[in-house]
Protein backbone atom coordinates (compact mmCIF):
# COMPACT_ATOMS: atom_id res chain seq x y z
CA UNK A 1 0.00 0.00 0.00
CA UNK A 2 1.45 3.15 -1.09
CA UNK A 3 2.24 5.99 1.76
CA UNK A 4 -0.75 8.31 2.62
CA UNK A 5 1.03 11.32 0.46
CA UNK A 6 1.24 9.27 -2.62
CA UNK A 7 -1.59 10.16 -5.20
CA UNK A 8 -2.83 7.75 -8.09
CA UNK A 9 -1.13 9.98 -10.25
CA UNK A 10 2.42 9.45 -8.63
CA UNK A 11 2.85 12.32 -6.71
CA UNK A 12 4.34 12.63 -2.98
CA UNK A 13 3.22 15.89 -1.74
CA UNK A 14 6.26 18.26 -0.41
CA UNK A 15 8.87 15.23 -1.95
CA UNK A 16 12.19 16.98 -3.99
CA UNK A 17 14.15 14.67 -6.19
CA UNK A 18 17.10 13.18 -4.60
CA UNK A 19 19.50 16.27 -5.43
CA UNK A 20 19.16 18.97 -7.96
CA UNK A 21 20.87 17.68 -11.96
CA UNK A 22 23.37 20.34 -11.72
CA UNK B 1 13.45 37.79 -3.85
CA UNK B 2 15.70 40.16 -2.01
CA UNK B 3 19.02 38.39 -0.65
CA UNK B 4 18.80 34.56 -0.77
CA UNK B 5 20.16 32.88 -3.50
CA UNK B 6 19.54 32.02 -7.50
CA UNK B 7 18.78 27.74 -7.15
CA UNK B 8 16.94 25.25 -9.53
CA UNK B 9 13.30 24.45 -9.81
CA UNK B 10 14.14 20.90 -8.46
CA UNK B 11 14.61 22.40 -4.83
CA UNK B 12 11.06 23.77 -5.73
CA UNK B 13 9.12 21.39 -7.80
CA UNK B 14 5.84 22.41 -6.42
CA UNK B 15 6.66 26.47 -7.98
CA UNK B 16 4.27 28.04 -10.86
CA UNK B 17 5.30 30.22 -13.46
CA UNK B 18 2.14 32.29 -14.37
CA UNK B 19 2.29 34.61 -17.10
CA UNK B 20 0.24 37.07 -19.27
CA UNK B 21 -0.36 36.41 -22.70
CA UNK B 22 0.40 39.90 -25.48
CA UNK B 23 -2.66 40.49 -27.26
CA UNK B 24 -0.37 41.55 -29.80
CA UNK B 25 1.69 37.90 -29.93
CA UNK B 26 4.92 39.34 -28.27
CA UNK B 27 6.68 37.40 -25.52
CA UNK B 28 4.56 36.24 -22.75
CA UNK B 29 4.79 38.94 -19.73
CA UNK B 30 5.35 37.15 -16.01
CA UNK B 31 2.70 37.84 -13.57
CA UNK B 32 3.22 35.88 -10.50
CA UNK B 33 4.01 32.95 -8.50
CA UNK B 34 1.92 29.49 -7.72
CA UNK B 35 2.07 26.29 -6.19
CA UNK B 36 1.23 23.02 -7.79
CA UNK B 37 -0.90 21.76 -4.77
CA UNK B 38 -2.74 18.35 -6.38
CA UNK B 39 -2.34 17.37 -10.49
CA UNK B 40 -4.52 19.82 -11.73
CA UNK B 41 -4.52 22.86 -9.13
CA UNK B 42 -2.46 26.13 -8.60
CA UNK B 43 -2.57 27.98 -5.81
CA UNK B 44 -1.83 31.78 -6.15
CA UNK B 45 -2.95 34.98 -5.25
CA UNK B 46 -6.54 36.78 -6.22
CA UNK B 47 -4.75 40.33 -5.90
CA UNK B 48 -2.50 39.17 -9.36
CA UNK B 49 -5.55 38.73 -11.56
CA UNK B 50 -8.48 40.63 -10.00
CA UNK B 51 -8.03 43.28 -12.95
CA UNK B 52 -7.75 40.97 -15.77
CA UNK B 53 -9.81 38.24 -14.04
CA UNK B 54 -9.97 36.56 -17.89
CA UNK B 55 -8.40 33.01 -17.82
CA UNK B 56 -8.20 32.88 -21.23
CA UNK B 57 -5.30 35.78 -20.66
CA UNK B 58 -2.84 33.92 -18.76
CA UNK B 59 -0.85 30.47 -19.19
CA UNK B 60 0.99 28.50 -16.01
CA UNK B 61 4.24 26.91 -16.75
CA UNK B 62 6.04 24.08 -13.75
CA UNK B 63 9.25 22.88 -14.05
CA UNK B 64 11.16 26.48 -14.92
CA UNK B 65 14.39 27.73 -13.51
CA UNK B 66 14.45 30.40 -16.03
CA UNK B 67 11.99 32.77 -16.54
CA UNK B 68 10.77 33.35 -20.48
CA UNK B 69 12.85 30.06 -21.94
CA UNK B 70 12.29 26.49 -22.73
CA UNK B 71 13.46 24.65 -19.75
CA UNK B 72 14.38 20.99 -20.66
CA UNK B 73 11.25 19.13 -18.56
CA UNK B 74 8.98 22.44 -18.44
CA UNK B 75 5.18 21.77 -19.11
CA UNK B 76 2.91 24.19 -20.04
CA UNK B 77 -0.87 24.94 -19.41
CA UNK B 78 -4.08 26.82 -20.51
CA UNK B 79 -5.81 28.12 -17.58
CA UNK B 80 -9.19 25.88 -17.16
CA UNK B 81 -10.94 27.85 -14.74
CA UNK B 82 -10.00 30.97 -12.44
CA UNK B 83 -11.55 30.91 -8.82
CA UNK B 84 -10.76 34.54 -7.33
CA UNK B 85 -11.82 34.57 -3.35
CA UNK B 86 -15.49 36.31 -3.50
CA UNK B 87 -14.39 38.12 -0.58
CA UNK B 88 -10.81 39.27 -1.87
CA UNK B 89 -10.92 43.26 -0.45
CA UNK B 90 -7.85 45.80 -0.57
CA UNK B 91 -7.24 47.83 2.32
CA UNK B 92 -4.67 50.51 2.26
CA UNK B 93 -2.22 48.28 2.72
CA UNK B 94 -3.15 44.70 3.23
CA UNK B 95 -5.10 42.20 1.02
CA UNK B 96 -7.61 40.46 2.32
CA UNK B 97 -8.62 36.65 1.33
CA UNK B 98 -5.97 37.04 -0.64
CA UNK B 99 -6.28 33.61 -2.41
CA UNK B 100 -7.04 32.24 -5.90
CA UNK B 101 -6.99 28.98 -7.77
CA UNK B 102 -6.35 28.30 -11.14
CA UNK B 103 -7.29 24.88 -12.97
CA UNK B 104 -4.89 23.98 -15.32
CA UNK B 105 -4.90 21.76 -18.35
CA UNK B 106 -2.33 21.14 -21.16
CA UNK B 107 -3.21 21.90 -24.88
CA UNK B 108 -4.00 17.74 -25.13
CA UNK B 109 -5.89 17.92 -21.57
CA UNK B 110 -3.96 16.66 -19.31
CA UNK B 111 -2.96 18.22 -16.24
CA UNK B 112 0.74 17.36 -14.28
CA UNK B 113 2.99 14.94 -14.45
CA UNK B 114 4.83 14.52 -12.04
CA UNK B 115 8.98 14.52 -12.41
CA UNK B 116 12.32 15.93 -11.08
CA UNK B 117 11.32 19.13 -11.91
CA UNK B 118 7.61 18.94 -11.32
CA UNK B 119 6.26 17.72 -7.61
CA UNK B 120 3.20 19.36 -5.30
CA UNK B 121 2.91 20.86 -2.30
CA UNK B 122 1.30 19.46 1.17
CA UNK B 123 -1.47 21.65 2.21
CA UNK B 124 -1.62 21.99 6.01
CA UNK B 125 -3.79 20.35 8.34
CA UNK B 126 -6.40 22.72 9.36
CA UNK B 127 -5.80 25.76 11.21
CA UNK B 128 -2.45 24.37 11.77
CA UNK B 129 0.96 26.17 11.43
CA UNK B 130 4.47 25.98 12.22
CA UNK B 131 5.53 27.81 15.11
CA UNK B 132 7.07 30.90 15.27
CA UNK B 133 10.46 31.45 14.74
CA UNK B 134 10.08 28.33 12.40
CA UNK B 135 12.57 28.72 9.40
CA UNK B 136 10.46 28.73 6.32
CA UNK B 137 11.37 28.97 2.55
CA UNK B 138 10.38 31.45 -0.01
CA UNK B 139 10.87 31.24 -4.04
CA UNK B 140 10.31 33.37 -7.02
CA UNK B 141 11.22 35.50 -9.78
CA UNK B 142 10.46 38.77 -8.23
CA UNK B 143 12.60 41.55 -7.95
CA UNK B 144 15.77 41.73 -6.06
CA UNK B 145 15.27 44.89 -4.45
CA UNK B 146 12.51 47.23 -4.18
CA UNK B 147 14.35 49.94 -6.27
CA UNK B 148 14.50 47.69 -9.03
CA UNK B 149 12.23 47.36 -12.21
CA UNK B 150 13.55 44.24 -14.29
CA UNK B 151 12.67 40.79 -12.66
CA UNK B 152 15.87 38.28 -12.45
CA UNK B 153 16.07 35.62 -15.47
CA UNK B 154 16.59 32.96 -12.95
CA UNK B 155 14.91 31.23 -10.07
CA UNK B 156 15.68 32.55 -6.45
CA UNK B 157 15.03 31.43 -3.13
CA UNK B 158 15.61 32.18 0.67
CA UNK B 159 14.11 31.49 4.39
CA UNK B 160 12.80 33.75 6.76
CA UNK B 161 11.21 33.17 10.03
CA UNK B 162 7.20 32.88 11.23
CA UNK B 163 6.53 35.70 13.15
CA UNK B 164 4.53 35.75 15.94
CA UNK B 165 0.90 38.03 15.24
CA UNK B 166 1.60 40.23 18.28
CA UNK B 167 4.57 41.06 16.85
CA UNK B 168 3.42 41.98 13.42
CA UNK B 169 0.23 43.74 14.89
CA UNK B 170 2.96 46.41 16.79
CA UNK B 171 2.27 50.03 16.14
CA UNK B 172 5.66 50.42 14.85
CA UNK B 173 5.12 47.51 12.25
CA UNK B 174 1.63 46.82 10.59
CA UNK B 175 -0.84 47.56 13.74
CA UNK B 176 -4.40 47.13 12.44
CA UNK B 177 -4.25 45.81 8.92
CA UNK B 178 -3.12 42.61 10.35
CA UNK B 179 -5.43 39.85 10.99
CA UNK B 180 -5.60 36.21 11.72
CA UNK B 181 -6.02 35.09 8.23
CA UNK B 182 -2.60 36.42 7.46
CA UNK B 183 0.85 35.15 8.63
CA UNK B 184 3.71 37.02 8.65
CA UNK B 185 7.35 36.46 8.24
CA UNK B 186 10.87 38.23 8.09
CA UNK B 187 14.19 38.06 8.33
CA UNK B 188 15.77 38.65 11.70
CA UNK B 189 18.32 41.29 10.21
CA UNK B 190 15.64 42.57 7.87
CA UNK B 191 18.42 41.36 4.67
CA UNK B 192 16.00 38.96 3.04
CA UNK B 193 12.34 39.31 1.84
CA UNK B 194 9.89 38.38 -0.68
CA UNK B 195 9.56 41.20 -3.41
CA UNK B 196 7.41 42.72 -5.88
CA UNK B 197 6.57 39.48 -8.52
CA UNK B 198 6.74 37.32 -6.24
CA UNK B 199 3.50 37.37 -5.01
CA UNK B 200 0.87 34.14 -5.33
CA UNK B 201 4.12 31.94 -4.85
CA UNK B 202 4.84 29.69 -1.78
CA UNK B 203 6.17 30.28 1.89
CA UNK B 204 6.78 26.70 2.91
CA UNK B 205 7.42 25.59 6.37
CA UNK B 206 7.61 22.28 8.17
CA UNK B 207 4.84 20.80 9.87
CA UNK B 208 5.35 17.36 10.84
CA UNK B 209 8.00 16.92 9.28
CA UNK B 210 6.54 17.64 5.91
CA UNK B 211 7.33 20.76 3.46
CA UNK B 212 3.70 22.49 3.43
CA UNK B 213 1.84 25.31 1.92
CA UNK B 214 1.86 27.29 5.04
CA UNK B 215 1.55 30.97 2.65
CA UNK B 216 0.89 32.55 -0.33
CA UNK B 217 3.17 35.90 -1.17
CA UNK B 218 0.43 38.50 -0.46
CA UNK B 219 1.78 42.14 0.47
CA UNK B 220 4.03 44.23 2.88
CA UNK B 221 5.58 47.89 2.70
CA UNK B 222 8.63 47.72 0.48
CA UNK B 223 11.01 44.43 0.88
CA UNK B 224 13.51 43.91 3.12
CA UNK B 225 12.53 46.96 5.05
CA UNK B 226 13.33 46.94 9.34
CA UNK B 227 10.07 46.22 10.80
CA UNK B 228 7.89 45.84 7.57
CA UNK B 229 7.87 41.89 7.72
CA UNK B 230 6.47 39.57 4.32
CA UNK B 231 2.58 39.02 5.34
CA UNK B 232 1.31 35.74 3.35
CA UNK B 233 -2.08 34.68 3.19
CA UNK B 234 -2.26 32.06 5.78
CA UNK B 235 -3.59 28.80 3.95
CA UNK B 236 -4.33 26.82 7.33
CA UNK B 237 -7.54 28.93 7.84
CA UNK B 238 -8.42 28.96 3.96
CA UNK B 239 -8.93 24.67 3.62
CA UNK B 240 -12.84 24.47 3.46
CA UNK B 241 -12.77 27.34 0.68
CA UNK B 242 -10.29 25.63 -1.50
CA UNK B 243 -11.96 22.34 -0.87
CA UNK B 244 -15.13 23.70 -1.68
CA UNK B 245 -13.86 24.48 -4.89
CA UNK B 246 -11.73 21.37 -5.56
CA UNK B 247 -13.89 18.98 -3.79
CA UNK B 248 -12.39 15.58 -2.67
CA UNK B 249 -10.23 15.31 -5.62
CA UNK B 250 -7.54 12.68 -4.79
CA UNK B 251 -3.91 14.14 -4.85
CA UNK B 252 -4.99 17.05 -2.41
CA UNK B 253 -2.74 15.99 0.49
CA UNK B 254 -3.67 17.52 3.82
Amino acid sequence: KKPSSVDQRGFQCGQKALRPRF
Amino acid sequence: IVGGEFTVVENQPWFAAIYMKNKGGGPLSFKCGGSLISACWVASATHCFINIPNKEDYVVYLGQSKRNSYNPGEMKFEVEQLILHEDYREDTLAYHNDIALLKIRTSTGQCAQPSRSIQTICLPPRFVDAPVGSDCEITGFGQESHTDYLYPKNLKMSVVKLISHQECKQPHYYGSEINYKMLCAADPEWKTDSCMGDSGGPLICNINDRPTLSGIVSWGRGCAEKNKPGVYTRVSFFLSWIHSHIGEENGLAF
